[in-house]
């Protein structure tokens, strides 16, 4: 009997940074990846939905240490300049919010209950990655403490110190 | 010294279900993952990356089970009905194939070493959702034991039964 959600992790020094339009053929998520990981750069999240641009290629986001994202714009420009149309978006001050349980994967709604619980505060999603234990959502910087307690307080874990 | 990957695991009966062009404002994401737990489905996985449409509205994928999409489409109608401009898409037959490991966060480019274990077999990646241990991505279903098979060995995780 795991509890759906055990506990709320809240990253606020993260930046997020896209890259719009690569060539959706095998090996690219590969090498920005690698490339990036050359410099040393640990991702903390990387998202890539099923959208397609008319012209078929797609984006990828990464999310990362803030005060690695120059560092990591350095690392892809030799791949850029083999993509023509491929550009860096940089994405504004986030905050990610995750929340872990084991029980999750046996409970239906976690995820749902979990947005609600940010939606009541008026706080907008910006990117959604989740898997079976763990569910995060990207918020604005200045809302990522206010996202953290609303998610804290709905899943009964008590109020934090803030 | 924990393994960056101590496991892989192949998802074969999933579907994906995207909903295009949702309302960019608080609550949507919980309307629609609501609707589905009401219906009582399990979700896989939930994509959102942060690009919008002109009209600022975007796109969120799932994954869950194929025998449950149909359900999942009924559930979320009665949404659609009140965002005009919004619709379903559904996505090919997927496979989902994730490495787990503990030692993911401390270790720099372990997903770039997947995607490019999984490009080598000249397999497109579709949709990638990753967290701090577990990097996931959604190939074609015909791909998907070829795809765990690849990955396999790059960790040195021996070969499995096919
Ligand atoms: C698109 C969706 O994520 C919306 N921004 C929300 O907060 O629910
Ligand atoms: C876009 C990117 O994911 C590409 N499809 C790849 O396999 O690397």
């Amino acid at each position: 009997n795991l509890p759906e959600v055990r506990g709320i992790a809240l990253d606020i020094e993260q930046a997020q940074l896209s890259v719009i339009g690569v060539p959706d053929k095998p090996g690219t998520a590969a090498s920005l990846c690698l490339a990036m990981a050359d410099f040393g750069i640990n991702l903390d999240a990387i998202v890539q939905s099923e959208r397609q641009h008319e012209n078929g290629s797609r984006d990828i986001s990464f999310i990362l240490k803030k005060e690695e994202r120059k560092l990591a714009e350095n690392a892809l420009v030799p791949l850029l300049s083999a993509w023509p149309g491929t550009r860096l978006q940089e994405g504004p001050a986030i905050a990610r919010v995750s929340a872990v349980g084991a029980g999750m994967p046996s409970t239906v709604g976690t995820a749902g209950k979990m947005f609600r619980a940010i939606a009541n505060e008026n706080i907008n999603i910006g990117m959604i990655a989740t898997s079976e234990i763990r569910t995060s959502c990207v918020v604005a910087q200045k809302d990522g403490i206010k996202a953290l307690n609303a998610v804290h307080s709905k899943f009964n874990l008590g109020k934090l110190k803030t």
